[in-house]
């Protein structure tokens, strides 16, 4: 048995002046999951540390620089599920949470559910300690862009065309 | 869309998967995300899978527990997630790619859509890609 962490970024077409730093952003998200697991840390550990350096970089489509909904709102959704125990968490149309996949875990280590939604999962995050982050913070201008974009039916570019990838 | 799976020295594996979703969804739309099955799968007997793509698509065949239905019938993380992506395609038209790993720390990054920007680290090397082949 050889510990490894593999990680993606997205299925959705890239621009190509933002391949080079999405390449960048997975190489570094695996190496950081890496370096985890050789320093006696979890698979857990590994993996939810590795989504959430890619939930911090705007350059993807999670946590800050997530695509927007038609009202312009960003709404997220994560999963986190350990193979020894078949334990699971998961969150989803959460708002304002850096980091949706720390709240997954907690709903799989702290809950005897499997999924917690919307606002109930915002109150949960909060009885967890986890801070509010203003919705602004999340959004990008490129995220602001697509979404301005999109609005309009006669564009029909790259980055429209990203955002049909969940 | 983002996602990891791992493999570590005890032979535990994980999933994790975290996304904004779809660009100008509906409000309260969710995805294959935070489904169990679709949006990620692990199971110390056959592996770990977290995958992207067209959501929807991927709920309606749930990806994540088919690519390990096809590993539990002996296929390699490759080739079961290949079959998969090939069976998501032909019956919904789905696009979308997967990070696979079984027990012993075979992986596999595959995708049916142009791109898929992925990175693996084992035995201190870096793999990594963007494109199909």
């Amino acid at each position: 048995m050889l510990p490894v962490v593999v990680v993606h970024g997205g299925a959705g077409q890239i621009p190509n002046e933002r391949a080079e730093a999405s390449c960048a952003g997975v190489r570094e998200a695996a190496r950081k999951g890496y370096e985890i697991l050789m320093s006696g840390g979890s698979a857990m550990d590994a993996v939810v540390e590795a989504v959430a350096m890619m939930e911090n970089n705007p350059l993807y489509n999670a946590g800050r620089g997530s695509v927007l909904n038609w009202k312009g709102e960003v709404e997220m959704d994560a999963l986190v599920m350990d193979g020894c125990t078949l334990a699971c968490g998961a969150v989803s149309a959460v708002r304002r949470v850096a980091n949706p996949i720390y709240l997954a875990r907690l709903v799989m280590d702290k809950t005897s559910h499997v999924c917690l939604t919307g606002e109930g999962a915002f109150k949960f995050a909060r009885a967890m300690g986890i801070p509010e982050v203003p919705e602004e913070s999340l959004i990008t201008e490129y995220a602001r862009k697509r979404w301005k974009d999109n609005l309009n039916p006669e564009a029909d570019h790259v980055q429209n065309q990203m955002g049909k990838m969940g | 869309t983002v996602g990891a799976v791992a493999v570590d020295m005890q032979g535990n594996v994980t999933a994790a998967t975290s996304t904004g979703g779809m660009l100008n969804k509906m409000e309260g739309r969710v995805g294959d995300t935070p489904c169990v099955g679709c949006g990620g799968y692990a199971d110390n007997q056959f592996g770990a899978v977290s995958p992207t793509g067209h959501g929807e698509a991927i709920m309606k065949v749930t990806l994540s527990r088919l690519i390990l239905f096809y590993m539990e019938q002996g296929k390699s993380p490759e080739e079961a997630s290949d079959m998969a992506l090939t069976f998501m395609l032909e019956r919904v038209s789905g696009l979308g790619g997967v990070v696979v790993v079984n027990p012993k720390g075979t992986w596999a990054a595959r995708f049916n859509s142009k791109q898929m920007a992925w990175a693996a680290v084992q035995q201190e090397k870096l793999h990594h890609g963007l494109y199909q082949e």
